[in-house]
């Protein structure tokens, strides 16, 4: 439990997840 | 985010090598812990020298990584691939484990974004680093193609000068969420870069942080780099992203929290920037060389720094031959080892390695070996060089005999004529003295002459002296 896979939880994103529209 | 441009150039910079070949090796590892304001940041800041051979982009657990949409921690990924010092790289999809942009990892093209514009970090085979925008057709360029590159998101750094503001109007998209791309730029957080220096060395960037809580922004670290002479940078994955492992070993504090939140764990990422002991360009000296500390030493005839190229020396074999790996190949009719020595007599072929094969032991052509050549002496048969003992070549021995015989009567006669001649010329001569002579005629019938004169002119009568 205090190894192994982290929990991801620190996101630093540069674009919103949930996308309207695809990239042009 | 934003457009996709699939043809021609975009705003970026390239920075040739330098013109020395750089001292392979030379790495530098700078632990800080600078204030930032009021806060207080640790982190790193790598250099490396002769970044084509020094530095590589890595897949997820290794090649394959991408395409398998692996996820795994830059420990793992390094420990086979030997790394002194390595970071994450690109972005993700966290659900997925998709590296996003363009990936080229050790020469191989891994992903291609299609000419999406975010900013780019590469290295082309001849050593140009590149950074800022570039289109799928730059991304995907043959003639000097890229051996290692992968994306980020904002340019941070210029030729020398901040390139925030213009980074965001470039890679953000307005007409989505309000703010989202702003705050990505402003807040506090663990960040890393990659980007270079005047000298053309490498530099990879570490600071430690947790978003909103710790750590640096876009600003603050794009000053930090310019402090230290960074010329041109982009900024990589953050957040619980940014590792920073050391000979092997994690030498930062991730942000995210292990299953337990007591503890913090490094997260599995994609792809990986690694500086490593310096490789031979290309790795395996085309296969005519062994790699010594980044440097190929070359076998046979073959030269160059990856030992691509054949030299055989100036005479560069005569124009007589070809050089190849094992030296120079002669021409029919030439030998020696810069095929400047023509065959001797009764050999031909290239190397002179074939007799002639013509009667007699005749000389041939050195080249074709064509035995009915011009220009050569005759070859004629040993036999008939010289001449038996009494074997004439058009009379016998007897028509010989005989010749001689009837010349040498012919002779005898010839000098018996000529004796009795002068045998008689002498004995007139001994009855002619005087402007004439009187050679009285004589009677046959015993009667002299009555008259009997001496003739004038002193002449005298031999007959009564």
């Amino acid at each position: 439990l205090g190894s192994g896979a982290s929990r991801d939880d620190d996101l630093l994103l540069p674009y919103p997840r949930a996308r309207a529209r695809r990239p042009r | 985010d934003c457009t996709r441009v699939r043809a021609g150039s975009r705003e970026h910079e390239s920075w040739a090598p330098p013109l020395a070949t750089p001292v392979a090796g030379g790495l530098a590892v700078r632990t800080f812990v600078s204030h930032f304001g009021e806060r207080a940041v640790a982190g790193h800041l790598t250099r490396a020298a002769a970044p084509l051979r020094a530095f590589s982009v890595l897949e997820p657990g290794g090649p394959g990584g991408c395409a398998a949409r692996r996820r795994a921690t830059v420990e793992e990924t390094v420990r086979a691939a030997g790394c002194r010092v390595a970071q994450n790289g690109g972005f993700f999809r966290m659900d997925t484990g998709e590296c996003l942009g363009n990936v080229v990892s050790d020469q191989r093209r891994v992903s291609s974004s299609g000419g999406l514009q975010n900013a780019q970090f590469g290295i082309r085979r001849d050593g140009t680093l590149v950074t800022g925008y570039l289109s799928e057709e730059e991304v995907l360029d043959t003639e000097n193609p890229f051996v290692q590159l992968l994306s980020g998101v904002v340019w941070l750094i210029r030729n020398g000068s901040i390139y925030i503001n213009e980074s965001q109007a470039t890679e953000c998209d307005e007409t989505q969420e309000t703010g989202s791309f702003s705050k990505f730029v402003n807040v506090i957080s663990a960040r890393t870069a990659v980007g270079h220096d005047r000298k053309g060395q490498l530099v990879l960037f570490h600071a430690d942080g947790q978003t909103e809580q710790r750590g640096i922004n876009l600003w603050e670290m794009a000053e930090f780099l310019l402090k230290q002479d960074v010329v041109n940078a982009i900024n990589l994955d953050g957040g619980g992203s940014a590792t920073f492992v050391h000979n092997g070993t994690l030498a930062s504090y991730p942000s995210d929290h292990c299953q337990d939140n007591m503890w913090r764990c490094p997260r599995r990422v994609t792809t990986v920037v690694c500086v490593h002991e310096p490789r031979c360009q290309p790795p395996d000296c085309h296969g005519h060389g062994t790699c010594v500390e980044g440097r190929c030493h070359c076998t046979g005839s073959f030269t160059g720094p990856g030992c691509g190229e054949l030299d055989c020396g100036p005479a560069n074999c005569s124009h007589h031959g070809l050089c190849m790996e094992t030296g120079c190949h002669c021409d029919a009719g030439w030998t020696g080892p810069n095929c400047s020595e023509e065959c001797a007599l009764g050999w031909h072929r290239p190397g002179c390695q074939r007799p002639c094969e013509c009667e007699h032991q005749c000389p041939c052509d050195p080249q074709t070996g064509n035995c009915s050549i011009s220009g050569v002496k005759l070859c004629l048969q040993p036999s008939e060089a010289t001449l038996r003992t009494g074997e004439l070549s058009f009379f016998t021995g007897t028509t010989w005999l005989a010749l001689t015989l009837a010349l040498v009567f012919l002779l005898l006669i010839s000098t018996a004529a000529n004796l009795s001649l002068l045998l008689s010329r002498v004995e007139r001569n001994r009855h002619l003295d005087g402007d004439y002579a009187y050679h009285p005629l004589q009677e046959l019938n015993s009667e002299v002459p009555a008259a009997e004169k001496e003739q004038p002119g002193g002449a005298h009568n031999p007959f009564k002296d």
